[in-house]
């Protein structure tokens, strides 16, 4: 099973959404996954 | 008669032996397999799409049939005494932590309760930064980043790829994209020989409407997406990513093939051709979307927010081209309020 998230998120240069995992990680519940 | 009976005494356990080397040998393939891809991964060699013979004899399966099956079988209530010992084997099979479930394993009184446990209190603390986004599940990142250009494709594997609008439905509020990023879109508003296609905005729903910083002609805006795989020893209950509205439901009827590494590198539009589960809605940023989408052993979803949606249903015939089946939620325009880390969703045996 698989779940997929498409969001907005800023990309302004004040303040740009990033990815703080890499491809392949392991990742929780709670973790987060962009800031 | 003497012959017959020593002919039968040897067979059996020859059948027996020749079936156990043969798993034996499988399951040494599949791990020699997966040893392969890890190591391409590591040296960071992208794995291609490539159809195989036996993707195509997938779809000559009765999966979802088989997939219902499997749901009966392990919604089967266990004896007391033998629960701690199918549980451990499972949890040993696909290495998950027995530490983390909530009761004592004598109480899930089948597989199928056992799968979808609850965990502990307090075990998945959830990231109070509230402009940080969390991850929904446990599980791998398959892929993520940020949707960019005409259709909105998101990446299956290198050589596969599948819209965001066919994953999440033509009626969806999915807001515009731009085409390029944003400075190769200002380099295109300057230089008129481009194709006037290529620097405009486009659009699957007016619902919600572009941002834009006028001064720089920049978006301030983009829409990102992140796709994370669960496999069947993790936890399997899905929670809220942000603090959101949840605005529509859309229920997509499909075929239930496997998720696994090997499906999506040989299985075209695995996502969109599987059984799912849309929600939609907003969060302080804008849009927001979560499919949930099954596979064979894990078939259906449950929903908290709406237990009466029941999905892997016996259908006569499956047909692609079924627009989902779609609930809006009331309040309109305001729907269900979901916190951050509250459940949402599980994914169910069979």
């Amino acid at each position: 099973s698989t779940v997929v998230l498409v969001f907005q998120a800023p990309i302004s240069e004040s303040s740009e959404f990033r990815f703080c995992m890499k491809k392949g990680d392991r990742i929780r519940m709670g973790e987060a996954l962009g800031r | 008669n003497g012959g017959s009976s020593r002919g039968n005494s040897f067979l059996v356990p020859g059948a027996t032996v020749a079936t156990i080397l043969m798993l034996g040998a499988l399951h040494a393939r599949r791990l020699y397999d997966d040893k392969k891809i890890e190591e391409s991964r590591a040296k960071g060699i992208e794995l291609e799409f490539h159809p195989d013979v036996k993707a195509r004899f997938l779809r000559l399966l009765p999966l979802r049939t088989i997939s219902r099956f499997w749901g009966s079988l392990t919604g089967m209530e266990l004896p007391i005494w033998l629960r701690p010992y199918v549980y451990k084997a499972w949890a040993r099979a696909f290495h998950s932590n027995l530490e983390e479930a909530e009761l004592p394993l004598e109480e899930y009184a089948s597989l199928r309760e056992f799968f979808v446990r609850k965990l502990k209190e307090s075990l998945r603390p959830i990231d109070s930064d509230p402009y940080c986004l969390v991850s929904p599940v446990d599980g791998t990142v398959l892929r993520f980043g940020e949707l960019r250009g005409p259709g909105a494709m998101i990446e299956q594997v290198k050589g596969c790829s599948y819209s965001s609008s066919s994953l999440l439905g033509e009626n969806s509020y999915l807001p515009m994209v731009a085409a390029g990023d944003a400075n190769e879109e200002s380099d295109a508003e300057e230089n008129t020989t481009r194709d006037a296609t290529q620097k405009s905005w486009w659009r699957i729903s007016l619902a919600s409407p572009k941002v834009r910083d006028n001064a720089s002609s920049r978006p301030l805006k983009g829409l990102f997406y992140c796709v994370i795989y669960l496999k069947p020893g993790d936890y399997h209950r899905i929670h809220s990513p942000v603090d959101w509205n949840i605005l529509v439901r859309r229920h997509f009827t499909g075929h239930l093939f496997p998720m696994n590494e090997r499906a999506t590198r040989t299985i075209r539009n695995l996502y969109v051709e599987n059984e799912r589960v849309v929600l939609e809605g907003q969060w302080r940023e804008g849009y927001m979307a979560m499919a949930a989408i099954g596979a064979t052993n894990i078939g259906s979803i449950e929903l908290f927010i709406e237990p009466t949606l029941r999905t892997n249903n016996p259908q006569k015939k499956l047909l692609q081209s079924e627009p989902p089946e779609e609930r809006v939620y009331e309040p309109k325009g305001v729907g269900v309020l979901r916190k951050k880390g509250d459940e949402v969703a599980a994914f169910n045996m069979g």
